[in-house]
């Protein structure tokens, strides 16, 4: 089963249009693994973006190197998967 | 006994269970639901739709599909509140009894039930179908760019490792073309809604091309009106508007396609929320996100009884 610890999910807000190029440009850079939870639509319009915790580190300093902000959506995506996985269960016990 | 009133909506369900909800709710109601297989998935799993008739045959019908993308659990258990819900206001909601007077609903809850059991198994992310075809290395198609509709443009990808790979050819993937046979067969389809999350938008065609569909002012007068009654229960904001200038150029959509088979009311909804948990919304938010969307999807189908066509 795939795990998600570390992972954590960015938001970018391209705000111009040299942002949303490099942000696309992103989709391209396979050995990241990103997988876009939203996915660029346009200026203003936030990408969501799930980065594998060996990516973090590379993603965020060329982010910061382009003078892209971001912000953490998700701190650790597998604590919500277990969370949602913990309910699923406490409600199946319940059945 | 388990039946559908002691069910909880509020949890997420793994497949199994929402097919033995289908059971039991089609056991509990048989005039008026029954469960029809439309073909099998890759992995030879069955593809369920519940149909909702008080009779007649071939009457004009209203499709709703949730849980094409499978990692968006909030859809495939909004699906699973609307079945119940349409058993339990069948009478006391006039809207609803004069729309099932006069017309059949089909609703598949599990669209890609291959996806949806990986992302309870192997990998709570996964989107696409589970297919292998031989010239890919990667394994799966996004089921939402194999239609045939402006198939393989931009807007989807070629590389089968991509989360929008659209497929060798059109219909590749079996889940998809269940569906199409099924309209082309049953062709009395006049409202076609796909559901998915996230983002909050009510969206209708087109995907692959920005030339506005000849009934853009209908589709985007209905959508105002859908999402001010899904907004009026919770203050839940959407944005609407055709695919391609809401979000991004999409090729081979679903609704691109049923819309260019005649079916006028497309639409494709992308539910809660706008990104605080994305596709990990919280089970406690099921509930109240499939009553907003409720309110949504009767205005469209009360709609479509008012302009028949």
């Amino acid at each position: 089963t795939e795990t998600f610890i570390g992972h954590q999910v960015l938001r970018i807000v391209p705000t111009n249009d040299e942002e949303l190029q490099k942000v696309k440009e992103l989709q391209d850079l396979e050995e990241l693994q990103l997988d876009f939870w939203l996915a660029p639509r346009g200026l203003g319009h936030p990408v969501d973006i799930r980065v594998p915790f060996p990516s973090l580190q590379p993603l965020k300093a060329h982010l910061e190197s382009n003078g892209i902000s971001y912000s953490i959506m998700i701190e650790d995506v597998q604590t919500l998967v277990d969370h949602e996985k913990m309910e699923m269960l406490r409600s199946r016990r319940g059945l | 006994p388990l039946s559908t009133d002691t069910f909880n909506y509020a949890t997420y369900h793994n497949l199994d269970e929402i097919y033995t909800f289908m059971d039991l709710l089609v056991a509990e109601n048989p005039n008026l639901v029954s469960k029809l297989e439309i073909g099998r998935s890759t992995e030879n799993r069955p593809l369920y739709v519940l149909k909702f008739s008080k009779g007649g045959t071939n009457r004009p019908a209203i499709w709703i599909d949730t849980g094409i993308h499978s990692r968006e659990w909030v859809t495939q258990a909004s699906g699973v509140w609307f079945a119940k819900k349409i058993i339990q206001d069948q009478e006391n909601d006039e809207g609803l009894a004069s729309i099932l007077d006069k017309m059949d609903i089909f609703l598949e809850i599990v669209t890609n039930p291959d996806g949806f059991v990986f992302t309870q198994t192997q990998n709570r992310m996964w989107r696409k179908t589970r297919s292998k075809h031989s010239n890919s290395a990667c394994i799966g198609v996004d089921p939402n760019r194999n239609w045939d509709a402006g198939f393989g443009g931009s807007g989807a990808s070629g590389n089968p490792c991509s989360e929008t790979y659209h497929g060798p050819y059109p219909n590749s993937e079996p889940e998809v073309k269940s569906i199409v046979d099924f309209v082309k067969s049953h062709g009395n389809i006049k409202a076609f809604i796909s559901i998915h999350s996230y983002s909050q938008l009510l969206l209708y065609p087109y995907g692959y091309t920005s030339t506005p569909v000849p009934d853009q002012k209908e589709l985007h007068e209905i959508s105002e009106k859908a999402v001010a009654a899904l907004s009026s229960l919770y203050g839940t904001k959407y944005e609407y508007g055709s695919i391609i200038t809401t979000i991004y150029k999409a090729s081979g959509a679903t609704v691109d396609w049923t819309y260019n088979q005649g079916i006028k009311y497309s639409f494709t909804f992308e539910l809660r929320d706008t990104g605080f948990y994305g596709f990990l919304l919280p089970a406690k938010q099921i509930i109240p996100t499939a009553e907003e969307t409720w309110l949504a999807l009767k205005v469209i189908m009360q709609h479509m009884l008012d302009h028949p066509y």
